[in-house]
């Protein structure tokens, strides 16, 4: 079962000037096999940067029609939720993908582009960290092999146990597989 | 006579060329002065000579004596003379000189003519001597006369400049005075010598000069002995001024330091400054300040030294000065050695205040569980009997106990809903009290060790039996081997145990405050932690122990990261920095950065444990990226610099 919903309000609610939490710790990943199982990934993609030739072939829900999303059809801030359910397979994490665009740097406004790309981070992780089974607004359909648009209009939900994300070897034209097979993640 | 007389015609002559040119050089003078000496020695060979002759005459007058023939030939002598000398005063000044000569003749001659018989009478010596006298006065005459004409008359040329006479005249007269001088010294020194000899070998005349010395050296000592006195007490007392009242006790004291019979010095010293102060008391007031100075303190720590020394040499202890001297070393002692103990007691009240406070808030957030009477009763007995064992080796057992209190299954349903909310919220309360035990524990474990050896193996039993209550035995062996290094290491001094234990408590007073009034947060991370996996919680809570417990209390999965663009550097590590910052808002415990091929996030752990060493927010860190992005369009704007790395600017700047 995957979902999906929209918190976009909820990161714009937040003060980040004042903040208060304390920062969290941070390592360069490397991957540890088993523990890969309690970590979630969060695939933030930068849709300015991807193929232009992917960007002109746009559908109405960004999606082929041979199964493959592409992710340069897709708009700014949309996210794609990954869940494994069945845990059958242990290379394979949780996760979300991001699509955003990266604000210019204006110089005018340093804290304009600073929190939108705040604003868009906190987006990821937060539909990353969320709990799928209990919170989730808008449940799809768990019809496999299917790629459904949620109705609230920036989210997409797949099957997690058939997808693979490219992660490392194709940064410039990443693609997200819906009928890919199952041993080419490199995670 | 004529040679004399031709001398000093050719040096007037010379003298009245050389005057109207008016110029005259050194080789001049030396010549005049030659001349001059030339000429006195002359005269004195003439005058020698004619005395000679005289006293030729005189005793051939005395062969044959007529007074009409003497004082025919004397008249005849002196009207040659006469004529001598008016025949050498060519000029006015030689007119002087000339008849003080004739004076000096007529003189001698009178005395020639009254001292006829007389020398006659005499012998040898006599007239030896006063010829000698004779020549002595007319040769300082002469020479006086010399001068007074070389003053006045020579115009001495140096360097074309004319030298006063007078300088000539000093210099002359000062070569003769340092040998006059010199010579008066030496005949005095020998007299003196002669004198002092004699004198010295008078016994009568040593014994007074010794007893006069003794006399006036003991007068001085006496004074010397008063003023050095008087110096020092006014030192001790404060006061410059003398009073009546201190020449009085100077005398006392003069008195009983020439009594041999009186010892008791310092008993007079005080005596007197007790009588100073009694009779300048109003002095006193107005000096009051002055008297509690410095140098009375020492005055009076040396009079108290020198009262105990009296006392000990007298063989009378003074138990009073000896006691309150003993007293101040012991307190020094004491404060030195109880400094340890009243840091620990603090440390360990603090400690039993924060473990009340917490056993009291978890009393008070658990009334739901009042239908509960075990839970109730639970936390009662365990604070109860907490205080009775007096946070003694049962605390561990009681921590424990505690934990699995709340980690129990209770009887119904909503016992376990109300218990896994309760221990939730207590989560943090539970850490905080177990650690505030453990560290009881140890403290009284130190107190042991003080006591003695023996009291310390019988609380390691019991600590050894409450531990084997423990589920966990790797734990327990863990802390058996944390205690045995704590025990060894008490050892020593415990400095660095009691640092420990003060951040210990700063640490557990934050904590204590921060789930005191982080109410709403720990709900949402009960929330959050509601939905983890219960495995999870439970080898957090035996595992985390002191750390926060925004680092060692995860509340949900970590999170991998991974960055699908291909931009700058600065843009990966801006990207990198933000979504650290956003990760830190969903208390991700721990966020892992993929695909750092290129190794620009290499420096991000090191920012990471840099910012959450300084304890920087995520207001503060968003802050300093602000701040490092305005600075970037700054140099930007310059144009003069190129850009910097965002992490060596945080790791330089945080």
């Amino acid at each position: 079962m995957m979902a999906c919903f929209d918190t976009t309000m909820m990161s714009d609610d937040i003060d980040w000037l004042r903040n208060c939490r304390s920062v969290c710790k941070v390592d360069l990943y490397k991957p540890a096999g088993q523990q890969d199982q309690d970590r979630k990934v969060v695939c933030f993609v930068d849709v300015s940067t991807l193929n232009v030739e992917d960007k002109d072939c746009k559908d109405a829900a960004g999606s082929s029609s041979e199964g493959n999303l592409n992710l340069g059809n897709l708009e700014e801030k949309e996210i794609i939720v990954i869940k494994d359910t069945e845990k059958k397979y242990q290379s394979k994490m949780e996760g979300s993908v991001c699509l955003f665009k990266q604000a210019s740097s204006d110089p005018v406004s340093v804290l304009n582009w600073l929190f939108s790309d705040l604003q868009k981070y906190a987006l990821g992780f937060q539909h990353a960290l969320s709990p799928s089974t209990s919170s989730c607004k808008h449940k799809v359909g768990d019809t496999e092999g299917e790629c459904n648009r949620s109705s609230s209009g920036n989210c997409y939900s797949v099957y997690a146990n058939q997808v693979n994300i490219d992660l490392l070897n194709r940064p410039q034209n990443l693609q997200l597989e819906m009928a890919a097979t199952k041993n080419t993640n490199n995670n | 006579q004529s040679t004399s007389a031709t001398s000093a015609k050719s040096l007037s002559t010379q003298r009245a060329v050389i005057s109207p040119d008016g110029e005259c050089s050194l080789d001049d003078l030396s010549f005049y002065v030659n001349q001059l000496s030339s000429l006195v020695i002359q005269m004195a060979r003439k005058e020698i000579k004619d005395k000679l002759e005289g006293r030729s005459k005189c005793l051939h007058h005395s062969i044959v004596p007529s007074p009409a023939v003497s004082k025919t030939a004397s008249e005849i002598a002196h009207e040659a003379m006469e004529l001598t000398a008016a025949e050498m005063c060519g000029t006015g000044e030689e007119c002087k000189e000339g008849g003080q000569k004739s004076f000096l003749y007529s003189e001698l001659s009178n005395k020639n003519k009254s001292g006829d018989k007389q020398i006659y009478q005499r012998d040898s010596k006599e007239f030896a001597d006063s010829i000698s006298k004779g020549l002595t006065v007319y040769a300082n005459r002469v020479a006086s006369d010399m001068m007074f004409s070389v003053m006045k008359t020579l115009k001495v040329h140096s360097s074309r400049k004319p030298i006063p006479a007078c300088v000539v005249l000093k210099r002359v007269l000062l070569n003769h005075a340092k040998e006059i001088v010199s010579d008066l010294i030496d005949s005095c020194m020998k007299k003196l010598h002669n004198i002092t000899g004699v004198l010295m070998a008078d016994s009568d005349f040593v014994s007074a000069v010794k007893r006069n010395l003794f006399n006036h050296g003991k007068q001085n000592a006496a004074d010397i002995m008063e003023a050095m006195l008087r110096h020092l007490v006014s030192a001790l007392i404060g006061e410059k001024k003398e009073t009546k009242s201190q020449h009085l006790s100077y005398a006392t004291l003069k008195a009983g330091s020439r009594d041999p019979k009186c010892n008791n010095k310092s008993l007079e010293l005080s005596a007197m400054k007790a009588e100073m102060k009694g009779k300048d008391k109003c002095k006193m007031k107005s000096d009051s300040c002055k008297s509690l100075t410095s140098a009375e303190k020492v005055g009076e720590h040396i009079l108290k030294e020198g009262l105990t020394m009296w006392n000990q040499k007298q063989g009378n202890p003074c138990k009073m000065v000896t006691k309150v001297c003993c007293n101040k070393d012991e307190k020094r002692e004491t404060i030195s050695a109880s400094t340890d103990s009243l840091a620990k007691d603090l440390i360990v009240s603090s400690l039993k205040l924060i473990q009340y406070h917490l056993t009291q808030q978890a009393r008070g957030k658990d009334t739901c569980e009042e239908d509960c009477p075990d839970s109730t009763t639970g936390y009662m007995a365990q604070s109860t009997q907490y205080e009775k064992c007096g946070g003694g080796q049962s605390a561990k057992a009681l921590s424990v106990k505690h934990l699995e209190f709340h980690g129990a299954p209770g009887p119904s349903t909503c016992q376990k809903e109300n218990q896994r909310i309760g221990s939730q919220k207590m989560d943090t309360s539970n850490i905080v009290l177990k650690l505030i035990q453990k560290l009881l524990n140890e403290s009284s474990n130190c107190e042991d060790l003080c006591e003695g050896e023996n009291k310390h193996s019988e609380p390691k039993v019991n600590k050894a039996t409450s531990m084997s209550k423990r589920p966990d035995e790797g734990e327990e062996q863990c802390q058996d081997h944390q205690e045995f290094d704590f025990i060894s290491g008490m050892k020593q001094v415990n400095w660095h145990f009691i640092g420990q234990l003060v951040e210990s408590v700063v640490k557990l007073c934050l904590m204590a405050e921060y789930s005191k009034n982080g109410a709403a947060l720990a709900e949402s991370e009960g929330e959050a932690a509601s939905t983890s996996k219960p495995t999870f919680r439970g080898t957090r809570c035996i595992h985390n122990d002191a750390m926060p417990q925004n680092y060692q209390d995860p509340p949900g999965h970590e999170v991998i990261v991974n960055n699908q663009c291909s931009t700058n550097s600065f843009q990966k590590q801006l990207r990198a920095v933000l979504q650290w910052i956003a990760a830190s808002q969903f208390d991700v415990p721990m966020l892992y950065f993929m695909g750092d091929d290129d190794g620009q996030l290499e420096k991000l752990p090191q920012v990471s444990a840099k910012a959450a060493e300084k304890g920087y927010s995520v207001g503060g860190l968003l802050q300093e990226v602000i701040k490092f992005a305005k600075e970037q369009q700054l140099d930007e704007a310059v144009g003069t610099m190129a850009k910097k790395q965002l992490l060596d600017w945080l790791l330089t700047n945080l």
